[in-house]
């Protein structure tokens, strides 16, 4: 509708062309205020922003003709590549420099509403016709002028101007919310160009390190939350397709700066992200649950004689900032699970606790893995308070013979074999660095080993901790004093069971491992 | 033993598998994630300087942009003035910066080529260019080798230092080469 | 096996593998000395 009236485009397209004109000549470089202000003027004249409608229509229309004029670029063959690009970024960055002029000049300095109304209105607009263009060019949707508006319009608004500063968490909320609504999941044509904005570095600073009291935190965790969603299917398939494992790749690389400049925010989330990449995900996870705060000290795992136990952060629980309770539902469920924990009664909970888990007979799906990794948080932080109100510390004693004990012991024993991996991963998922969750469910794991009334069951345990252990590092340390106990403590009698002689290459597998630990 | 995927004939059969597919290795056993570009034992932040999730090496410092004040950037008003870009009117110092400055890039090729016509040959192993030192004979030479004292530049100290040297020429870089396709130099620009 | 929705989320990500970002597009023009990648020896300085 919008092209329908071709004179209007026609006046649009003059506007744009005179603006990239004016912004980019010398006098517009040295002094893009006055040559904005002229600009304005003659919008103004010409009727371009009398309404907010006329004003939302000129958007769309000056964003079409932008990408379009890109993708024509980008089609000819007779220019270079490099002189193709720069003719698309000289008119990409003055329609941004325009947005960014409008947005930083619109309303009045004492009320910011107008300026981030505007924003939105433009990233709105913007992402609007990226989703109408990926639907209707599959194939030829190009993400070039999409993903240099947004990163260039980004770094406008983040320019160290004090009119920008007082407005740079609202600007940062508009952004995440776009990029949430234009996630792979939504946009997967757009997969590449969003992690390179999410990946970009002033992108990050000011989410993770400029923006005070660690407010981008929350933002970014749900990005990061939607990257991960979009990769699981295919990477539950285990073998992945070239462009999945570029986008695999690149996600890795992410991670790894996370981890080594923000460990904190990747503890602080790290269950929300566990919930959503699938089990065999085990490097990606591994790098998740390394993470640990900066200002500690890790023990050297492989300390001959090192008494966990007597670990001062063993007393201190993490921070989990996921709502983990409330995702235990139905409501009835939680209200049985609560009564159970209290007074251990009745019995038939206990029965009827697999039923609750599952909820389909689909393979690969038969099991709620987000509920099942609730529950066994839940239980155990229900636990450790427990024994903690008795004044006792959790240990192998402590934890034994209790409501929470017996959840754990039931769901190993009466869920079948996928079950009870996802169950055993949930606990595994909680060996982290020292705190009161890591020791509380690596006493809990190896309980479990111990009192095992099947082979099966230690079995399982061994390959969970196992196949965690045996892809490239990092490796979480709650992970390795976990193993290295099962190995070294003759209580255990590791070595005498068959699945640990099954064949050589298993054999082989956990000599190295154990000489890498002794 | 537990018969399925999800015990250890399960991790068994994945392991053999991902021997043959490489596909299937990077989740089976992971990546070797030293190798992806990332100084992950540096002391300060990669985040500022981070090249993005497929760069396999970090910015350098022309591309990380700075705010500056508008009337800072003049290149607009000047492009026009300024003389070509000729490497051959430029010191050896200035062709070592774009050298060392410009890795991957056509000006790097560029310089290599510049120092080379100039009598600078890259020792391919010892990874520094060493031309004679003026005024020194050399001391043995054959077919294969010679020996004397050269020059080699120091780029941690940025001089170039008299060093004796046996020099195989087969460890001496030839004259450098840019791929036909490549763009070349824009005939104006500033520094 | 994907389900359908995951088989045309697919499709468009591969349609975008043929199209990557280069490092120039997050980057500001830079009207002299713009990035000019070519393959350099091994034995160059790489960083």
């Amino acid at each position: 509708r919008d092209f329908d009236d071709l004179g209007y485009v026609e006046k649009t397209d003059y506007l744009l062309r005179e603006w990239v004109s004016l912004i980019h000549s010398p006098n517009g470089i040295r002094e893009p205020t006055k040559a904005f202000g002229t600009f304005v003027q003659h919008l103004n004249v010409q009727g371009f922003l009398k309404t907010d409608d006329v004003i939302t229509r000129f958007f769309r229309i000056s964003t079409r003709l932008c990408v379009d004029m890109c993708c024509q670029a980008l089609t000819e063959q007779s220019n270079s590549p490099t002189v193709v690009r720069t003719k698309c970024y000289t008119t990409l960055d003055a329609y941004v420099k325009l947005i960014a002029l409008l947005v930083k000049h619109s309303g009045d300095t004492a009320n910011s509403g107008t300026k981030i109304n505007l924003l939105n209105k433009v990233l709105g607009i913007v992402a609007g016709v990226l989703l109408h263009d990926q639907d209707a060019h599959t194939i030829e949707f190009q993400q070039l002028p999409y993903q240099r508006m947004f990163i260039m319009l980004f770094l406008e608004l983040n320019a160290p101007e004090p009119i920008l500063e007082t407005i740079n968490f609202q600007v940062l909320t508009a952004f995440c919310h776009t990029l949430h609504i234009l996630s792979p999941s939504k946009a997967p044509g757009f997969s590449y160009a969003w992690l390179e904005i999410v990946s970009h570095r002033v992108f990050l600073g000011r989410m993770l390190a400029l923006t005070p009291q660690q407010k981008g935190w929350g933002m970014y965790s749900q990005l990061l939350m939607d990257l991960f969603k979009f990769l699981a299917p295919f990477l539950r398939n285990a073998e992945l397709a070239k462009p999945v494992t570029l986008l695999y790749k690149g996600t890795l690389r992410l991670l790894l700066v996370l981890l080594h400049d923000f460990p904190e925010f990747l503890c602080d989330y790290h269950y929300g992200f566990c919930d959503v990449i699938p089990p065999n995900c085990i490097q990606m996870r591994n790098l998740i649950l390394s993470a640990f705060p900066r200002n500690m000290r890790l023990p050297d795992p492989f300390t001959p004689n090192l008494k966990v136990d007597m670990l001062p952060e063993i007393a201190h629980a993490p921070r989990v900032l996921t709502n983990f309770s409330s995702m235990i539902q139905p409501p009835a469920f939680k209200k049985d699970l609560d009564s159970y924990l209290k007074a251990r009664a009745p019995v038939t909970f206990l029965s009827e606790l697999r039923g609750n888990l599952q909820i389909s007979q689909e393979p690969g799906m038969a099991y709620n893995i987000p509920l099942m990794n609730a529950l066994v948080l839940y239980v155990g932080t229900q636990a450790i308070n427990y024994i903690r109100s008795k004044s006792h510390t959790p240990n192998m004693t402590t934890i034994a013979h209790s409501a929470h004990m017996d959840i754990f012991q039931n769901l190993a024993v009466d869920l079948d074999t996928e079950g009870r991996y996802l169950f055993l991963n949930a606990i595994a998922n909680q060996l982290r660095y020292p705190n009161s969750h890591t020791h509380y469910f690596s006493c809990t794991l190896l309980y479990l080993f111990a009192e095992a009334n099947s082979e099966a069951i230690q079995e399982q345990i061994t390959r969970v901790l196992l196949e965690r252990l045996i892809v490239n590092r990092p490796h979480p340390w709650g992970l390795l004093i976990t193993f290295i106990e099962l190995i070294k403590n003759p209580t255990y009698k590791f070595w005498l069971h068959e699945f640990v002689h099954c064949a050589p290459e298993i054999e082989k597998l956990f000599e190295s491992v154990a000489r890498s630990c002794m | 033993m537990v018969k399925d995927q999800f015990g250890m004939v399960g991790l068994l059969t994945f392991i053999r598998a991902a021997e043959t597919d490489p596909n299937l290795v990077s989740l089976a056993l992971g990546q070797d994630l030293t190798a992806l570009g990332l100084n992950l034992n540096s002391p300060d932040n990669l985040y500022p300087t981070f090249g993005g999730p497929w760069a396999d090496t970090p910015c350098r410092p022309q591309d990380i942009d700075f705010h500056v004040p508008p009337e800072y950037l003049v290149n607009a008003s000047i492009r026009e003035k300024l003389p070509p870009i000729r490497l051959n009117r430029y010191k050896d110092d200035l062709l070592f910066y774009l050298f060392y400055t410009n890795p991957g890039d056509v000006l790097q090729i560029a310089a290599a080529t510049e120092l080379y016509n100039r009598e600078w040959r890259y020792h391919m192993e010892e990874k520094v260019w060493i031309t004679q030192a003026p005024g020194m004979q050399v001391q043995e030479k054959t077919s294969t080798y010679e020996r004397g004292t050269y020059y080699y530049f120091d780029p941690q100290n940025w001089r170039r230092v008299a060093k004796e040297f046996h020099l195989d020429y087969s460890k001496l870089e030839g004259r450098p080469h840019l791929p036909p396709s490549l763009v070349p130099m824009p005939p104006t620009g500033s520094i | 096996p994907l389900q359908k929705e995951h088989q045309r989320q697919f499709q468009k990500l591969e349609a975008a593998y043929y199209h990557m970002p280069l490092p120039s597009d997050s980057e500001k023009l830079r009207s002299y000395l713009a990035r000019n990648p070519c393959p350099a020896p091994p034995y160059y300085p790489q960083v």
